[in-house]
Parts: C-alpha cells; sequence; structure tokens
C-alpha cells in the first residue's frame, strides 16, 4: 500500500484505519500517528516506503515480549485470569504441553469450583497430557483447592504448578476479592507464589481488554498476558495500550484449539499480522 | 461524557445562538465518532452513522430552551436508538408443533450457557418445554456442561456417543416430537467464522435439522472484529436474531450497532450474568445510552 507514496495526511489517516480496526483504540492510534507524523517532520521517515518498516520496527519495541520466569526453587506457580471464556482452561492445558516439552514437570490446579463441567473439563486435559490435576468437587472453596494444589505441587517435587481459575468479570468486586484471597493462600502455602500471574485476553476482546488488565493487575499483579484466539481475524491491538500504561507484556498467544496451538509472543511477527 | 464534550464544544463554537452550522456540526460529529470508536463500533459504521447524524443535524433551527449541545445529543440518541430497533418482543412462535432453535458464534461467547437460559424462559414465559441437544463433540466436557445445566433445570439433553452433530441434531428433533418437547434448542461448537469445514458443518446442521430461528450468540466485548464474524455467520447461516452476552460487564457494547448494521438482525437477548435466570430482553434504548457513554 505505500510503494512510491509520500507520507503525507492520506497516508497518516490509511494507517490509522488500520491500527483502529485491529482493536489499538483511538487514543493509542492517534499518539503512534502522532509520531509518525513528528518522525517525518525530523527526516527520520521521507518516502512512503520507508514508512511502513519504521512504524513495524517502532511498534514491536514497544511491544516487547515477555517469557515465563522461573522461580529460584521450584515449584513455580503459575496463575491463570481473566473474565468469562476468554480461553484459560484450554490456554492452560497448552501451556503444560509447552512446559513439558522443556522437560518439566507440571502439576494442574482445577481452581474452578463455579462453572458447570469445568472441572471435568480440565481433567481431561490433564489425562490427555498424563500430569497430575489436583481438583475437589464443583461448589468447594476455590482457595482450598489452591492450597492442595500447591501442596501436592512441593510433595511431588513438581516443577510446576498452574493454577486454574473461574471465569469472572472485573466488575465483579466480590470475585476479584477471591482472586486475592486465592493469591494469598498460594502465597502462604509457597513463598513468593504465584511467581507467574497471567491474564488471558481473548483477542477478540475492543476496548475493555485494557480496562480489564487494569482491574486483574490491582487483584492480583499480574505478570503477563496470553492473548488467545489470534488464528481468528481479530489481532487484539488493545495490548499495545495495556503495555503503554500498564507495562504488562504479552507472553504467549493461543492460535487454536489444540494442545500445540500456543506459541511464544514474537513482537515481529505480531505487528506483520497488522499489517498484512 | 460525550453529552459533556458536546456541551462545552458547542458553547465554544457557537455561543448558543441560531442553528446549528455546518462548522459546529462538523467538529461534533467527530467527537461522536470518536466516542462511538471508543466504545468499539466498527469504524465503517461509526461512519455511516455520523454522516446520517449531520445531514439530520446541520441547518436545523435553534429550538427554544434547549441548548445546542443537547439538541445536537438528541438527533444522535435518536439516530442511535432507530439503528438499534424498536423494542423487541422477544421470540415469536408459530403454535403448532416443536420449533426448533439453533445457536451459533464463536468460541467462549456464551452459547451453551445461553442454551440453559434460552430453556428456562421458555418455560417460564411461554410455558414450554423445552429439550436442549448437546451437539458440541469436540471441546472436552462440553455435553457434560450442558447435562448439568439440564439436570439444574429438569431440562431433558439429548445427547449420543458416536455420531457427528448434523445427525445428532436431526434426531434429536425426531425424538422431541416423539416425546412431546415444542422447543429444541441446538449447542453448537463455537468455531471460526474463517474455518471452512466447521461453517459447512454448521450449513449441514441447518439442513438437517431445520432450525426455525438460528441465534447469533455474541459478546458484548466484541471489538471491530465483530463486524466480520457476524456478517460470515449471517451470509452462511441467515440469521434470525442476536443474543449479546456478558452485558453484566462494562464494556460499552457498541458491537450491538454494528451487528446490527451489518447483519439486519435485531438483538432479541441480553446476557446479564453466569446463573440461569440471567437473560433479559434487548432493550434498544438502554444499549444507546450505554454506547454513547
Ligand atoms: N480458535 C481458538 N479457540 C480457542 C483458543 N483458546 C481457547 N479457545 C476456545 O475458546 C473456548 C473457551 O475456552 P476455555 O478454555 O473454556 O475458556 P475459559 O476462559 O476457561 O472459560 P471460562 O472458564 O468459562 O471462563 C473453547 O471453545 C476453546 O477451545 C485459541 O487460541 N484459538
Ligand atoms: N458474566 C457473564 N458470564 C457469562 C454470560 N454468559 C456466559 N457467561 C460465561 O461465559 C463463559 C463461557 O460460556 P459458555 O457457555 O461455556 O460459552 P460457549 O460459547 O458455549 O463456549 P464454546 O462452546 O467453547 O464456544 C462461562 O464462564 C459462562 O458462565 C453472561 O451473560 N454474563
Ligand atoms: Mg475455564
Ligand atoms: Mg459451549
Amino acid at each position: 500500500i505505500v510503494k512510491g507514496r509520500k507520507l503525507d495526511e492520506e497516508l497518516l489517516e490509511e494507517i490509522e484505519e488500520t491500527l483502529l480496526r485491529a482493536d489499538v483504540g483511538v487514543a493509542t492510534s492517534a499518539r503512534l500517528i502522532d509520531e509518525l507524523r513528528e518522525a517525518g517532520k525530523r527526516g527520520e521517515v521521507r518516502e512512503g516506503e520507508q514508512v511502513l518498516p519504521f512504524l513495524k520496527s517502532h511498534l514491536a519495541e514497544r511491544l516487547a515480549a515477555g517469557r515465563i520466569v522461573f522461580a529460584p526453587e521450584k515449584p513455580t506457580v503459575i496463575l491463570i485470569v481473566g473474565v468469562n471464556g476468554s480461553g484459560k482452561t484450554t490456554s492452560i492445558a497448552k501451556l503444560a504441553g509447552w512446559l513439558r516439552e522443556r522437560g518439566k514437570t507440571v502439576v494442574l490446579g482445577a481452581g474452578d469450583t463455579f462453572r458447570a463441567a469445568a472441572v471435568e473439563q480440565l481433567t481431561i486435559w490433564s489425562k490427555r497430557l498424563g500430569i497430575e490435576i489436583v481438583k475437589q468437587d464443583t461448589g468447594a472453596d476455590p482457595a482450598a483447592v489452591a492450597f492442595d494444589a500447591a501442596d501436592a505441587a512441593v510433595s511431588r517435587g513438581a516443577d510446576v504448578l498452574i493454577v486454574d481459575t473461574a471465569g469472572r468479570l472485573h466488575t465483579q468486586e466480590h470475585l476479584m476479592r477471591e482472586l486475592e484471597k486465592i493469591r494469598r493462600v498460594l502465597g502462604k502455602r509457597i513463598p513468593g507464589a504465584p511467581h507467574e500471574t497471567l491474564l488471558v485476553l481473548d483477542a477478540t476482546t475492543g476496548q475493555n481488554a485494557v480496562q480489564q488488565a487494569r482491574r486483574f493487575h490491582e487483584a492480583t499483579p499480574v505478570t503477563g498476558i496470553i492473548l488467545a484466539k489470534l488464528d481468528g481475524t481479530a489481532r487484539g491491538g488493545a495490548v499495545l495500550s495495556i503495555k503503554d500504561e500498564l507495562d504488562l507484556p504479552v507472553k504467549f498467544v493461543g492460535v487454536g484449539e489444540k494442545l500445540p496451538d500456543i506459541e511464544v509472543f514474537d513482537p515481529v511477527a505480531y505487528v506483520e499480522a497488522l499489517f498484512s | 461524557s460525550l453529552t459533556q464534550r458536546l456541551t462545552g464544544l458547542f458553547s465554544r463554537l457557537t455561543g448558543g445562538a441560531g442553528r446549528l452550522t455546518e462548522d459546529s456540526v462538523k467538529e461534533a460529529v467527530r467527537e461522536v465518532k470518536r466516542a462511538l470508536l471508543e466504545a468499539d463500533v466498527s469504524l465503517e459504521v461509526a461512519r455511516t452513522f455520523t454522516d446520517a447524524v449531520k445531514e439530520k443535524a446541520v441547518g436545523r433551527e435553534g429550538m427554544e430552551g434547549v441548548t445546542h449541545a443537547q439538541q445536537f445529543v438528541k438527533i444522535v440518541h435518536d439516530e442511535l436508538q432507530a439503528l438499534m430497533g424498536g423494542e423487541t418482543k422477544g421470540i415469536e412462535f408459530d403454535v403448532s408443533g416443536t420449533t426448533v432453535i439453533m445457536m451459533v458464534g464463536l468460541q467462549g461467547s456464551g452459547k451453551t450457557t445461553t442454551c440453559g437460559k434460552l430453556a428456562l424462559w421458555l418455560r417460564r414465559k411461554h410455558k414450554k418445554s423445552p429439550m436442549l441437544v448437546a451437539a458440541d463433540i469436540q471441546r472436552p466436557a462440553a455435553i457434560e456442561q450442558l447435562k448439568v445445566l439440564g439436570k439444574s433445570l429438569d431440562v431433558p439433553v439429548h445427547f449420543e456417543e458416536g455420531g457427528r452433530p448434523p445427525r445428532i441434531c436431526a434426531r434429536a428433533v425426531e425424538q422431541a416430537r416423539k416425546q412431546g418437547s415444542d422447543v429444541v434448542i441446538l449447542d453448537t461448537a463455537g468455531r471460526l467464522h474463517i474455518d471452512e469445514p466447521l461453517m459447512e458443518e454448521l450449513a449441514a446442521v441447518k439442513r438437517e435439522a431445520k432450525p426455525h430461528l438460528v441465534y447469533l450468540v455474541a459478546d458484548a466485548m466484541t471489538g471491530q472484529d465483530a463486524v466480520k464474524s457476524s456478517a460470515a455467520f449471517h451470509e452462511r447461516l441467515g440469521l434470525s436474531g442476536v443474543i449479546l452476552t456478558k452485558l453484566d460487564g462494562d464494556a460499552r457494547g457498541g458491537a450491538a450497532l454494528s451487528i446490527r448494521q451489518v447483519t439486519g438482525c435485531p438483538v432479541i437477548f441480553v446476557g446479564v450474568g453466569e446463573k440461569l435466570d440471567a437473560l433479559d430482553l434487548f432493550h434498544p434504548e438502554r444499549m444507546a445510552g450505554r454506547i454513547l457513554g
């Protein structure tokens, strides 16, 4: 779209539209366009041909990927949180598979004790993976399950414990407090836990993703994002605002419903896809 | 809020006198477009909408006792409400026989839960004897999830050990007719609108089970993608209506306007919680207010 064109307002508008369509949001898109316009004025970008490479590298830098940070002493505890239906349970299965491929022993904690057949869903995944799951019946206290899971992970000498939680809207105060309680209980049993708290965001979500990140980050300091359902047509552009405002990096992306469909976040590939 | 921003804008531009001028409307429309985009209304729909508003607003005679901003906001509100469609009356039934309702949508939008909610609604409001059909055979424990919901409502659930969704649904409808269930609700697996084999599977379910109603179950927090996915489902299946879920959150819900504009389909119900009684009729004026913020 940029061959032989100069960096003019028409081109800037086209680029802004691309960003808006990717759910980057009004304010963040406008700021990026301003930065591009300034770069043009400084002579950093002259020809249309320089625009996309400049913007892509600019964006990729901003989106610097995060990686899982393992605890100095095992088990590393990973808490998975997010709103209803975002892809938490499926992402946990994929992440467990990914860790196991890297030689880690993984235990799962079935911390969603609320939704119909949630424990059954994660149990099926644990069987497919051949890994242990700690669970109680639906209706049990999720903090109690978290505690049991932490206990089991320690006594089994597991490398990683991944704890599933029920989907919850960040507007539900009592459920956000429940999340704080789960986190405290994990920390009581294993000092420093949870070492990672990953927020699973649905790539089809619009600007509400930013609010989700803010509120979940307040309840349980989030250390990274799993951007799920990136195999669809949505681009999850809200992650740019989230990185700008909260400095939360995307660590993984979900690209399908099967076990292998998880990838470490690659900012360059992500930005390429934004503009393809 | 948008109203406050517009008030500031108009008092700065016009001092409140005379007609709504082209210049003041142009700037005001830019504010509205921004508000719509922030509310996740699709770019195209925001443009079409603001063009329509501009046309209605320019040259309008100032009204007695009403500021320009108030007048303009009213034009915007009325236009938005008109677009969202009139009050919905829920589901209309043809009195004879078995009504088949097919629920479709992207992954995780709330289909299975909404199937349960709809069964309860139909029993309570329409004295129906619903049957739930577990046609998602791929998601781990999807059948179990629907069975748990059915059990809690004392609603029968048709499920099969093997077989594919189209035949499962066709058999379920036959079974419903035999056992006197007068509404059959088909729970299908979530899928991407760009997954050709799975979209064809849905078309096959439609051919075999012959639903009277096809509802798109869409997440209220969906962003710009709402246009693409809903258009694809509509093109493939012909939607009867939309159910917008998770409206108990704080997403502005601009997807409602985008989906309405792009498919022409009305939003019939809204999901407002995880419990099975958390289903309301859609109220266009409330949605308009929510989108505009
Ligand atoms: N296409 C695609 N589908 C996904 C992806 N991740 C999850 N899903 C699907 O999204 C749906 C919801 O996934 P879950 O893992 O149940 O989501 P959840 O966040 O645990 O849901 P709740 O526990 O009910 O809040 C399922 O149909 C998954 O198969 C992904 O990366 N791509
Ligand atoms: N807060 C809230 N949660 C909802 C609503 N509707 C559904 N949910 C929740 O959203 C999550 C996903 O719901 P499901 O019914 O499993 O979604 P689905 O579309 O069947 O998912 P797939 O079959 O995997 O595509 C669950 O945690 C539900 O409890 C709603 O209106 N409000
Ligand atoms: Mg789950
Ligand atoms: Mg389902």
